[in-house]
């Protein structure tokens, strides 16, 4: 059985997609089978690797996942791609449909020949987080040095600690990262020392700095440790990965 | 009757909450009665003007919202705070529901006295955003001028089409604007040209600069306008702010 990691944080803009798709092709790199499920309208984390979103979302299809899984520009990484049709969406998000139970079969069955299944999640604590959050076992939190990102993190935590007791025992703690991380900037040192005083453990050691290369890289379809191999993006995503391999083993 | 701008875009992390709260201290600066309501299940708009959110969002409840106005910092600026309350935002957003009248007649009865009223948005196009969309007269949608920028756009100017069309047929664009902009980077210019050869006129010409006064003032409850009056961001925000009354006069 693979190990799901689901990328969530309400607040929009903070590194969800950009840390699903660098984390996941460093565990492909570190020689891990590892598949990205992008669950997000946006199908950012399906442009980002460089394919085209679907017309239809395969999670509201009858068929398995593997007829739905494509190839990526990194060896052992592959892409269960989305769509950004309305009634698809509508579908998956509405709270008592029976496309809950289907996504969270369709992970079962599907994606057993994986090591890493890694969810990218959309800018909002609505059901389609909770569907994510429901089938993974770690949850992983990028947040930004910013003053809006204390905010939404306890709501955050509070929906995580509720899906733990009801719906999903096995769900833990991957970890809050710090991302878009300058240490120039005061704000940056504030936000950081307030989040390690209330969060401690669970923030990772590995902070993403801010980095061009790290956003130029979605428009090549590669990750940034192809784009910029010396980068300071692709040495923190690097850190990152066994940082998350070594939590996990 | 006031003039409704609805801030919006899909995409998280753009600027919509920082820009609807510095234009709307700008507005007020210039004589201009305004109103900030926050439609955003975060509150971050009622956070960032120094207010708490409240326990039921005035939009679900029978009374007028007269009763929940709250005055801020800035003189003529006043705000009509968010709730975190998943029932409400549910209720809210559950897209066949009466609330959705409610909103408009709401909105139309109780703001007379205003001369603007801005709604910030969450970023999503689910019906949050389509019912603010519903109740405006024009749309401004700030950008990052980043690569997943231009993903979400096409897809949004869609939809606001079919509501213009549909729903709300004096609903205008009040442009595009582009925020965070680092005239340093490649990626930034290459944007931008990308943005402007696309939607030509509909782009203001003011741009945002990347400017950390305008990422701490929140933290004090105040617009940057305030916080650091003579910062580029300030600067910035009241060019916008000539810009979108030259366009509405
Ligand atoms: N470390 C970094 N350095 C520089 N830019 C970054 C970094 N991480 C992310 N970005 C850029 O910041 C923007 C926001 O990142 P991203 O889209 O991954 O966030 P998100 O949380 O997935 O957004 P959404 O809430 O819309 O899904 C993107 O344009 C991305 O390229
Ligand atoms: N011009 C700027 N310079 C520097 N930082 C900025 C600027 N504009 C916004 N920010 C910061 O960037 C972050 C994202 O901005 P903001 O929260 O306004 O975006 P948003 O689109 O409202 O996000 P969401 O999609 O979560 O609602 C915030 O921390 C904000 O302080
Ligand atoms: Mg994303
Ligand atoms: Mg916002």
């Amino acid at each position: 059985m693979p190990k799901t990691l689901c990328i969530a944080n309400q607040k929009g803009g903070v590194g969800k997609t950009t840390t699903t798709l660098n984390l996941a092709a460093g565990l492909a790199k570190a020689g891990k089978v590892t598949l990205v499920v992008d669950m997000d309208p946006q199908c950012n984390a399906t442009t980002g690797l460089g394919r085209r979103p679907l017309e239809q979302h395969p999670l509201v299809g009858e068929e398995s996942l593997r007829h739905s899984l494509l190839t990526t520009n990194q060896e052992g990484l592959m892409l269960l791609p989305g769509s950004r049709r309305f009634r698809d969406v509508e579908l998956l998000a509405h709270a008592d449909s029976d496309y809950a139970n289907r996504l969270i079969e369709h992970l079962n069955h599907d994606t057993a020949k994986f090591d890493f299944v890694l969810i990218d999640c959309p800018p909002s604590l609505g059901s389609l987080t909770q569907k994510a959050l429901a089938c993974s076992d770690e949850v992983l939190m990028p947040i930004q040095c910013e003053y809006f990102a204390m905010e939404g993190l306890k709501q955050m935590i509070e929906l995580i600690r509720e899906i733990m007791v009801g719906q999903n025992q096995k769900l833990s703690f991957a970890g809050i990262l710090l991302t878009m991380y300058d240490p120039t900037l005061e704000l940056t040192k504030e936000v950081e020392d307030d989040v390690r005083d209330f969060f401690g453990e669970i923030v990772f050691e590995t902070v993403i700095p801010r980095d061009v290369a790290v956003a130029e890289s979605p428009s090549f379809g590669i990750s940034v440790l192809d784009h910029a191999p010396r980068s300071r993006g692709t040495r923190a995503y690097i850190e990152l990965c066994m940082e998350v391999l070594t939590n996990v083993s």
